[in-house]
């Protein structure tokens, strides 16, 4: 099963 | 107070088309540097980055930094009153709450003027730290506009693998499969024909297509596009647009578990 990341696990916030 | 003219008015209305779909409210950015725009979809999987540069506008005047909450279905209303050919101005005073755009037909007997309220958006920003990609496909944007829309006839994701034997866009569905390989290819009339597959090493993710199809929305503003890959990373599908700035759709991948 493929699960759907999100772009918030790879760039945090400023 | 911000003025902002510029005289491809059309270019705008293609930038609203190419979003507008992903995000429904987001916070236009204006400062010395230009025009700017990063938003996330609603399920937070998908981020775009807009950069108009202020050296692409006519006229540009930011006074100072200010950002403008606004719902894009709305503003793709107003934009679409203007005339393909016009010339649009983008306006607002400090601390107003609307902005107004106002259009002017290239032989200047037309001039309107559309108000608009702006909103109070809570948005995150995200830094997106510069990265060594293993592979770029630059290729042309209807050709991958195609490859998306066949494959999403077919299944819901697609497997992007490169090797050196080229690129392969991959999916599986309930009523079969399909593979699409495109081979480098340089011997072409016109450059933007090209496909150049740069590859460090090889790589092979995988992207649920309604996003890639929606960031396809994008492509009446290249006829390239710029597709950067790393494993551990989300993909970036990038539209340069001419002599102003950018459309990058960042899309975190598909992972097993």
């Amino acid at each position: 099963v493929n699960a759907q990341r999100q772009i918030t696990s790879f760039f945090s916030k400023t | 107070m911000l003025e902002l003219r510029l005289v491809q008015g059309s270019l705008l209305k293609k930038v609203l088309d190419a979003i507008k779909e992903l995000v429904k409210d987001a916070n236009f950015d204006c400062s010395t540097t230009g025009f700017s725009l990063q938003a996330m979809d609603s399920s937070h999987v998908a981020l775009v980055s807009l950069l108009l540069r202020a050296e692409g506008f006519e006229h540009y005047r930011c006074d100072r930094n200010l950002s403008m909450g606004m719902n894009l279905d709305n503003m793709a209303k107003m934009l679409k009153c203007s005339g393909n050919d016009d010339i649009i101005t983008i306006k607002a005073d400090d601390g107003s709450d609307s902005v107004t755009f106002m259009f002017e037909s290239p032989t200047q007997d037309k001039i309107s003027d559309f108000e608009m309220k702006l909103m109070d958006i809570d948005s995150e920003h995200l830094g997106i730290p510069e990265a060594e990609y293993h592979a770029i496909i630059r290729m042309p944007s209807a050709e991958f506009a195609k490859i998306c829309r066949d494959l999403a006839s077919i299944g819901d994701t697609v497997v992007i693998s490169v090797s050196k034997e080229g690129v392969k866009f991959s999916t599986r569905g309930d009523i079969g499969a399909a593979n699409v390989v495109l081979r480098q290819n340089t011997t072409v009339d016109k450059p933007e024909e090209a496909t150049i597959i740069e590859m460090n090493e090889p790589v092979s993710l995988t992207f649920a297509l309604r996003y890639m199809n929606s960031f396809t929305k994008a492509t009446p503003l290249s006829n390239i596009v710029t597709i950067s890959l790393s494993s551990e990373l989300p993909v970036v599908v990038e539209y340069k647009i001419a002599e102003m700035g950018y459309i990058r759709f960042y899309l975190a991948p598909k992972i097993e578990e």
